[in-house]
């Protein structure tokens, strides 16, 4: 799975994920990825999000809203909201990691796997790939 | 921050020990360079939409990822792609499932999500839909990659074996 999130200069937010699933799957099985508010959200009030992973679990703890919600409704931060479902999907049973974009700007990633593909940058220089979970 | 800008290319098991410094190197460059195309849109004023389906193009034709070009392979060896896309600003958003021939499925949530009739769509009326587009469409062969033919084989093989621990399991 591959995915992207982003906030631009006019302070508009969009997040995107593109799969082939899951090896060897069987009756047209689906996962998060397609799926609006598992897989991938973007709300201007609250953030941007994009999941890989073990769908059924995403879809189940319904990954992507609900880190929106948490940071819409209680004001918590991209990361913060992040690592809550991840812990949500850990005790289901799922794994994988999600990125995140606020409307600030703070783009912050969150997985529970020994590694994620991942990047980020933004206006201010940042600009880092990363592939391991300890780096 | 002005703008900002995350991808990602799939997590999982992913070790320094199993993995080669050439290996880690192409996998590197090739996120670097699908982080740069979205930061550079978005440096120039470009909109979030465009630079994350900038991002996710690059990365879908990229066979080390698991999506479009190098996707991994369903049971009968086929070909099945998921995308989705959305737009914080109105929410508008578009999903397909299942298709096989579109070479860039986040084009094709992105036209769902234009046409603004529905949210998702999945198999044949998908690739319908996708006939009524200007989409590019390839054959199976571009996007079925060897590592990916090798993985099926193993997961089939472990698959079938375990099935057979079943039945010896159900005495």
């Amino acid at each position: 799975t591959v995915g992207a999130v982003a906030r631009d200069r006019h302070g508009n937010l969009a997040a995107g994920t593109s799969t082939g699933g899951m090896t060897g799957k069987r009756w047209d099985r689906i996962g998060d990825a397609p799926i609006i508010g598992a897989g991938t959200y973007a709300d201007n009030r609250a953030c941007a999000v994009s999941a890989t992973g073990t769908g059924e679990y995403f879809i189940r703890a319904n990954v992507a809203s609900s880190i929106c919600n948490l940071m819409r409704l209680t004001g918590m931060g991209p990361r913060e909201a992040a690592d809550n479902l991840m812990a949500e999907v850990a005790e289901l049973g799922g794994s994988g990691g999600v990125i995140v974009v606020s409307p600030q700007g703070e783009a912050a990633f969150s997985f529970n796997t020994s590694g994620m593909y991942r990047g980020r940058a933004n206006s201010e220089g940042l600009n880092e790939v990363a592939i391991f979970a300890e780096e | 921050t002005d703008w900002a800008i995350a991808l990602h290319g799939g997590a999982g098991t992913l070790s320094r020990e199993a993995m080669t410094p050439e290996r880690e190197a192409e996998y590197t460059a090739s996120l670097q360079a699908a982080l740069d195309a979205g930061a550079a849109i978005l440096a120039e004023g470009g909109t979030a939409e465009d630079a994350i389906v900038a991002v996710i193009t690059i990365l879908e034709d990229d066979p080390l990822f698991n999506a479009g070009r190098g996707a991994v392979l369903t049971w009968d060896g086929g070909i099945s792609h998921d995308a989705s896309i959305m737009l914080g600003d109105s929410r508008a958003a578009g999903a397909t499932a299942g298709t096989s021939t579109v070479r860039h499925p986040i084009l094709l949530a992105q036209e769902v999500m234009r046409d603004g009739r529905h949210v998702f769509l999945s198999g044949a009326g998908a690739e319908e839909f996708a006939d009524r587009t200007e989409l590019e469409r390839m054959e199976p062969e571009w996007f079925i990659t060897q590592p990916r033919v090798e993985a099926l084989e193993r997961y089939r093989a472990n698959s079938t074996a375990s099935l057979a621990d079943d039945e010896h399991r159900y005495g």
